[in-house]
């Protein structure tokens, strides 16, 4: 399962 | 969200509320670098392009609104606030800032985790965020003495930037496969940059004297 990355800092 | 990741956040806002205050209450941006100010509103602007695609929470849309809004609201009294502009010593900020602009961008081209716009852009501000802070310490040191307003203003974003380093240990402890090369050597490497102002902030702190840097 690819997961989708996503920017969760600031 | 951990408690390291909070207080950095919390520091890096309170860093911007004290650059804020001091030109507010002085009505004046000496030994405040103006490049440094516009190297962060461009990094704030290409990062948070997500603004409207990605949502992760309230609190983060928040942030977002409030660091592109002060990042703007700087850069304008600087240039605009007719008080203001005339205390800006642009022969003090002589940094070529494009240069990181452009070197920035092109390593954003061939180092980032996804070939897309947004993923460009977003590897770009964190490169540009990591140098964005040179004009304003080169400024620093050719001024010599550095007023209390703005030796904290460098203090609390130095210590924005260790804060988010711990995160990221407690992350990579905590988090199953947390990797972020690009932001994580980025970050270690803009935390280096503080290394020397820190240096003298702690001496003049312990000695109760005013904050001076070497020429």
């Amino acid at each position: 399962v690819v997961e989708r990355k996503i920017h969760d800092e600031l | 969200m951990n408690i390291f990741r909070l207080a950095g956040d919390m520091t890096h806002l309170l860093s911007i509320l004290v650059l804020l205050l001091k030109i507010y209450a002085t009505k004046s941006c000496s030994g405040v670098s103006r490049k440094t100010q516009e190297l962060y509103a461009i990094v704030f602007l290409a990062r948070y392009l997500d603004l409207f695609t990605d949502f992760i929470s309230v609190y983060n849309t928040f942030m977002k609104i409030v660091f592109i809004a002060s990042s703007l609201a700087i850069v304008w009294c600087i240039r605009v606030h007719p008080m203001v502009k005339r205390s800006y010593d642009k022969d003090l900020d002589t940094f070529r800032h494009y240069l990181l602009v452009a070197a920035s961008f092109l390593l954003a081209l061939f180092l980032h985790e996804k070939f897309t716009f947004l993923e460009i852009f977003w590897a770009f501000s964190i490169y540009l965020e990591a140098v964005a802070i040179l004009p304003q310490l080169v400024l620093l040191q050719r001024s010599g003495n550095v007023d209390n307003l703005t030796g904290q203003y460098v203090f609390f974003l130095g210590a924005y930037r260790g804060l988010y380093i711990l995160n990221w240990i407690y992350r990579y402890l905590t988090e199953p496969r947390f990797t972020r090369w690009i932001a994580c050597v980025s970050g270690v490497v803009q935390t280096a940059l503080y290394a020397d102002f820190f240096y003298y902030y702690f001496i003049s702190w312990k000695n109760n004297s005013k904050l001076k840097l070497p020429a």
